[in-house]
């Protein structure tokens, strides 16, 4: 149940910060 | 384990990659200047931030990155 998630942040945006971080690092030479 | 190693390596690539003075720590405004490299709001950024931030005093460490970094693995590798 998505509603008992507390807090401002979305797990979404977490992961999309992370994954894009992730991405960054692999995509640097 | 193998795969904590991992999680932790690169948790700490990724936490050198905000932390770009290399202080140790992540402040709002290195989330902030992530803005532009990162497909993310300056909202979300400081959103990011705060979640990270258990503790609330105003700096990321390594800890609480890699712990934040750790509970979206297992939520990714969850569903």
């Amino acid at each position: 149940d998505p509603s008992m998630k507390a807090g401002a942040t979305s797990e979404g945006v977490l992961a999309n910060f992370f994954n894009s971080l992730l991405s960054k690092k692999t995509g640097s030479p | 384990s193998g795969a904590q190693l991992d999680m932790l390596a690169k948790a700490q690539e990724c936490f050198q990659i905000c932390d770009v003075e290399g202080k140790g720590f992540i402040a709002r405004c290195d989330m902030q200047r992530l803005h532009g490299e990162l497909p993310l709001s300056l909202e979300e950024l400081e959103n990011v931030f705060d979640t990270l931030d258990a503790d609330g005093n105003g700096s990321l460490t390594p800890e609480e990155f890699s712990t934040g970094f750790s509970q979206f693995l297992l939520g990714r590798t969850a569903s």
